[in-house]
């Protein structure tokens, strides 16, 4: 009973800043993968180096973050990611998929 | 007891603009009917907002990280694992698998074939007036045709007098009328192609959404405190004719205002034409003495941002673009027979009777994720769940990385 529903999303990027191909890299451009967790009061986003050829993921190389308390900021406009003390939330994305 | 049929319906590029999700600009009155009868999840979300890695991941219940496919140009089953899917699933339990429309992503991420034969009983049907979608077929203010984004149009001028959606619904109608009198169950996935754009749709429905009744975004500036990885500069939509004389700048705009009204009216516009087609379809179901024992599934496979952040299309992260509907309806469970009254689905015509609205059938809040779709409509059919998968399943066939919500269907919702 004690167990938070939450959703997992991530999204591909080629780049840190948006470029043409930005929306739909292909596999072999792909250097950066955001990571949404998401539960019922907030969105918390980490964009981490990817290796197209591996497949891996590396969560020490952080790119960026999003943090969203979805409570007072239902559209997602006020990213609070880098306000926060990241360690409780991080441990629940190391439970990532 | 007697094995259900499924009617699996797919939109693209739907976003919760409807009625049954509360918002108060759509008219949707033939998803919000069967919103009534079912189970809705308020919160369910999509695992990639693109086209082929969602619907592949949904179709599989693994997600992209398993899948390996973050863009359309690879099969699972050569690229990462020979994956089992719904649809073959329910083949391998004695179901006459068919798919109508856009189910699969089409090419090479299902293989040019829809997953044909592993997924399906026939090969799969694509409406083929789909061929003339990225054509130049909208009338523009100079009279001459254009690859436009805003394509409303006279359906009898299109090539052959119709329109993609229109077709998979015939299609879809001829098949149910095929199956009323074989025992063997049907598994049916119709997908429909809107409001994926272009918004090339029957120009009727325009005449519900007045443009000075439409309003922006709420939110239409770019946060600031965005990071830039995170923003969608949304190059669909700006490669489109008439989006490109309005020399938009890269890669944050703004699209003009009245511009972003009229994208804002036709997205909306294309949602009831969807709705009408989901109404032909569900009242065909009940015509032919169907609804009574056909689980029904309504989604989509993303959702798409209508100028909320600056951004457009799908894409990115934000709920706008991840968030989908999620119904399921199922005979004897979420809606008893004898309170049907004279028909289970009534063809609602938004047109000639745009005010209708509806009480949803019994919600669900807890977030939930279109992985989860595999799992529990295996349980609702009687056909015994997939197990879960282990934290790496390249090798495992058959397993689920979603979970099985059918329980809630009955006990409601805990945590």
């Amino acid at each position: 009973v004690n167990e938070e529903a939450v959703s997992f999303s991530q999204y591909p990027r080629p780049a840190d800043t948006p470029q043409v191909n930005s929306d739909l890299p292909d596999l072999k451009d792909i250097k950066v993968m955001g990571y949404s967790l998401r539960s019922w009061d907030y969105r918390y986003t980490l964009w981490l180096g990817f290796d197209p050829k591996t497949f891996q993921v590396n969560v020490s190389d952080i790119h960026a973050g999003e943090l969203y308390m979805l409570a007072d900021d239902p559209g997602e406009d006020n990213n609070v990611y880098t306000a926060f003390d990241h360690s409780v939330i991080k441990k629940n994305m190391a439970i990532l998929p | 007891a007697e094995m259900k049929n499924v009617l699996f319906i797919v939109a693209d590029d739907l976003r919760t603009s409807l009625g049954c999700y509360g918002d108060p600009v759509v008219k949707s009155p033939n998803i919000d009917h069967l919103a009534s009868k079912s189970q809705v999840f308020l919160n369910a979300y999509a695992q990639q907002a693109v086209c082929a890695p969602s619907r592949t991941s949904m179709l599989t219940s693994r997600r992209p990280d398993t899948t390996r496919l973050y863009d359309f140009k690879s099969y699972w089953r050569v690229h990462s694992g020979n994956y089992t899917t719904i649809p073959q699933y329910f083949k391998s339990k004695g179901y006459f698998t068919v798919s109508v429309g856009k189910v699969f992503h089409p090419g090479i991420a299902s293989n040019h074939t829809d997953d044909y034969p592993y997924s399906w009983s026939i090969p799969a049907y694509h409406p083929p007036s789909f061929r003339y979608e990225k054509e130049k077929m909208c009338k523009g203010e100079d009279g001459k045709l254009h690859a436009n984004l805003l394509c409303a149009v006279n359906v009898t001028e299109q090539p052959g007098g119709t329109l993609p959606d229109l077709e998979s619904t015939d299609e879809a109608v001829r098949l149910l009328k095929s199956r009323v009198n074989n025992d063997d169950p049907f598994f049916l996935a119709v997908g429909f192609h809107k409001p994926h754009i272009p918004f090339r749709i029957p120009q009727e429905y325009l005449s519900l959404y007045p443009i000075e009744q439409m309003k922006l975004a709420p939110d239409p500036d770019v946060p600031k405190h965005l990071p830039p990885v995170a923003y969608n500069p949304w190059t669909d939509v700006r490669k489109r004719d008439d989006v490109q004389k309005l020399n938009i700048s890269f890669p944050y705009g703004p699209i003009p205002k009245d511009f972003q009204l009229r994208i804002r009216q036709h997205y909306y516009a294309a949602v009831s034409y969807m709705d009408a087609q989901v109404g032909r379809l569900l009242s065909t179901l009940d015509a032919l003495g169907l609804a009574d024992n056909t689980v029904v599934v309504f989604t989509s496979d993303h959702g798409w941002s209508l100028g909320e952040h600056g951004e457009w299309a799908k894409y990115s992260n934000f709920d706008v673009t991840t968030r989908v509907p999620l119904i399921f309806f199922v005979p004897g469970v979420t809606t008893f027979l004898d309170w049907q009254g004279p028909s289970t689905f009534p063809f609602i015509d938004v047109l000639t009777q745009p005010e209708y609205s509806f009480q949803n059938g019994k919600v669900g809040k807890n977030v939930v994720e279109l992985v989860d779709v595999f799992p529990t409509l295996s349980s609702i059919a009687g056909l015994g769940t997939p197990q879960s998968c282990p934290d790496v399943s390249f090798q495992e066939e058959l397993c689920a990385e979603g979970r099985n919500l059918a329980n809630t269907f009955r006990y409601g919702e805990r945590g």
